[in-house]
């Protein structure tokens, strides 16, 4: 209340988050009537394991109601978020309805307290709970920046020991003088607390009361809170805010009257403290995934991580060739296949060699820059206009082949069949003119051979006769 | 539960309502 700062590191505690477990989707409600110096006090305490997918900061009547100014009862706020649990949760201006202090809700900053000390509790992206004093310079930070965060008044518990005493003189020993500040802390009255247990879950606390009359004050709530196992707490608006939500319905009895006097009515307040069913963190999975009981279930081949916003293309890493994309690895100049392990075939160039080279009679070019200057091989490519070309040669030569041989082949045909037709009436014309002639002399027919045959020169004896 | 409006009428408050909590 009384110092603000704007840098530097101020005294907090840092709770490791705890381990992930799926399907836990634990909460656990615990209602007391309990005696505290002889006052019986009702109240209850809830648990929640896994706070950084179960708790949320709400604002009064949904997003926007910060800015809004808007007061709005616990239920409406629990109802519109479909929270299991809800209490009321930081201070705010009665009559403006300002939130007062950090909010952060649901990753979104809504209000800023400047750097104000007073007590903050809050989870950071990573599931860190935060418990203590802040500087506005940590509340802003943006390497894990807060998910959830408000602002309480008195730091209850820190490390496993009550704080209460210290607490006063940070938040403002000014008060002091005048007891106001003392009598707040030491008045009972119904009261309201946030902080974690050894185990890392969410821990919080309601008592029912009426300042003055009923409930407890920040000391009996430190014990209690002691005795439960809890290390770091602080304490939450109190009073007639005070109000504890089961399941959408009102499950305390607040303080404030109602118009007719004889009955009592919740407050509407500001922000809101909620217990829900396990939600992704971020809830849209950072929209490459399905949020299923928590968790994130990626979509896609190559989204990973809780949050579904890494991508992972395998083991080889696109063979440092590539770039690994929502779509598969995106090859370098030169590079292609699933790993952009292969080099471009010939003929083709650029990123995943979808570029054809444009290279005189299609000769080979360079698969990075599709240079032509640059050959991989000697010879080039058959350019389809060539090969067309040679085809029609190639026809047009067979075609005058066969008709030549046919002309051949038919020239000579008939030139043998003339030299044949020559030599044969040749050969008979010889016959004709200059055959032999044998002589066969008719002995023994008549008598006596012819006197022809008698004159006969030669031995030549031809049996027949011309 | 339609029993009407808080009258606001429990306040617990820390500090003082006057001094608006002006930091030093």
């Amino acid at each position: 209340d009384c110092t603000r700062v704007r840098a530097g590191n101020r005294e907090h505690e840092s709770w490791p988050p705890p381990p992930a477990t799926p399907g836990a989707g634990g909460l656990a409600v615990r209602t007391f009537v309990s005696h505290f110096r002889d006052r019986a006090v009702a109240g209850h305490l809830t648990r929640a394991v896994e706070p950084l997918r179960t708790f949320s900061v709400l604002e009064p009547g949904g997003p926007g109601g910060c800015a809004a100014r808007r007061r709005a009862t616990v239920e409406e706020t629990a109802r519109a978020a479909d929270c299991r649990v809800a209490q009321n949760g930081g201070f705010f201006r009665m009559n403006s309805g300002e939130c007062l202090g950090n909010v952060v809700s649901d990753e979104r900053r809504v209000s800023s307290s400047g750097g104000l000390q007073n007590a903050q509790f809050g989870i950071r992206r990573d599931g860190t709970l935060v418990t203590g004093y802040l500087s506005e310079e940590e509340v802003l930070d943006t390497e894990n920046p807060f998910v959830q965060l408000l602002s309480g008044v008195v730091w209850l518990i820190r490390n496993g020991s009550i704080y209460i005493n210290e607490s006063q003189a940070t938040e403002c020993d000014e008060t002091q003088e005048t007891g106001s500040f003392s009598k707040f802390v030491n008045v009972i009255s119904a009261r309201t607390a946030i902080g974690h247990d050894r185990k890392g879950q969410l821990v919080l606390f309601h008592a029912d009361g009426q300042t003055e009359q009923r409930g407890i004050n920040l000391w009996e709530m430190a014990e209690f809170l002691l005795k439960q196992d809890v290390v770091n707490a602080i304490n939450l608006d109190g009073g007639g805010s005070a109000t504890f939500v089961l399941n959408g319905t009102l499950a305390s009895y607040p303080s404030d009257h109602c118009q007719d006097n004889m009955w009592r009515c919740p407050r509407q307040v500001s922000t809101v403290v909620c217990v829900h069913e396990p939600r992704c963190q971020p809830p849209d999975c950072h929209g490459h995934g399905t949020c299923v009981d928590g968790h994130c279930q990626c979509t896609g081949h190559f989204w990973r991580g809780p949050g579904c916003d890494e991508l992972d293309c395998g083991p080889s890493n696109c063979s440092q060739h590539g770039l690994c994309t929502e779509t598969g690895c995106r090859c370098d100049a030169g590079w292609t296949g699933s790993n952009c392990s292969e080099e471009c075939p010939l003929g083709w160039h650029g990123p995943g060699c979808q570029r054809p080279c444009k290279c005189e009679h299609h000769c080979p070019c360079d698969p990075k820059t599709g240079n032509c200057s640059v050959s991989r091989v000697k010879q080039c490519l058959q350019p389809p206009e060539a090969t067309l070309r040679a085809g029609e040669l190639s026809f047009f030569t067979r075609t005058a082949w066969l008709a030549l041989t046919l002309a051949l082949a038919f020239l000579l045909l008939i030139s043998t069949a003339a030299n044949l037709s020559l030599l044969l009436s040749r050969a008979e014309r010889n016959r004709r003119l200059h055959g032999d002639y044998a002589y066969h002399p008719l002995q023994e027919m008549n008598g006596e051979p012819l006197a022809a045959e008698k004159e006969q020169p030669g031995g030549a004896h031809n049996p027949f006769k011309d | 539960l339609d029993s009407g409006a808080s009258r606001d009428d429990d306040l617990l408050l820390p500090y003082p309502r006057a001094r608006a909590r002006l930091p030093r």
